[in-house]
């Protein structure tokens, strides 16, 4: 889901 | 890992870069303001919690580290460093900040992808970091004429979100289930916030004359 989007980003 | 987002990063390191250059070469602080600096290492810290739990990569550990370390640093420096601090404009630096980290926070609080701790925090920097140059745009307007490697550092700073903001575009269309609306809309107030001081460092580059905000 969206919200588990692993925080790839800086 | 896309060019906007790489050139994004690239822009952010070279705004630290350009700070550092200035405090170091020129052992003075000026124009700059502590506040933001401030915001800025609150900012790291609130979104680099997972430093240490998720390994993403070794450029996404190694620029976390440098991120969290410079920001510090300049804090460090611009309060102990007995010849740097001399030149803070601390009559100039008065925004309160505070209010900024306490309506963030709440918002925070209201508006994240889900009510977990991690979560809540990751919103909180993204709107903080959306805020925090306000300080630093109030301090330049109060200040009149801006020193090159200020102008710089402001000007790098506008721009890497704004690369950022490309990225997003570009994953969206690219990536199925994309979706950073809460980063997305931060990013875009966080560039809207830059676009007068954009408009008069074009004008500056233009006529090759002086950066000058009006007060």
């Amino acid at each position: 889901t969206s919200s588990e989007t692993t925080k790839d980003e800086l | 890992m896309n060019v906007f987002r790489l050139t994004g990063d690239m822009t952010h390191l070279a705004s630290i870069l350009v700070l550092l250059l200035k405090i170091y070469a020129t052992k003075s602080c000026s124009g700059i303001s502590l506040k933001t600096q401030e915001l800025y290492a609150l900012v790291f810290l609130a979104r680099y919690l997972n430093l240490f739990t998720d390994f993403i990569s070794v450029y996404n550990t190694v620029m976390k580290l440098v991120f969290i370390g410079s920001s510090l640093a300049i804090v460090w420096c611009m309060r102990m460093h007995k010849m740097v601090k001399r030149s803070y404009d601390q009559e100039l630096d008065t925004f309160r900040h505070y209010f900024l980290i306490a309506g963030c926070f709440l918002l925070a609080l209201l508006v994240n992808e889900k009510f977990m701790f991690p979560e809540v925090l990751w919103a909180f920097s993204i709107y903080l970091e959306a805020v925090s140059t306000i300080p630093q745009l109030v301090l330049l307007q109060r200040s009149g004429n801006v020193d090159n490697l200020t102008g710089q550092y402001v000007f790098l700073l506008g721009a890497y979100r704004a690369l950022y903001i490309l990225n997003w575009i570009y994953r969206y269309f690219t990536e199925p289930h994309f979706s950073r609306w809460i980063a997305c809309v931060a990013g875009l107030v966080q560039t809207a916030l830059y676009a007068d001081f954009f408009y008069y460092y074009f004008l500056s580059w233009k006529n090759n004359a002086k950066l000058q905000l009006p007060s």
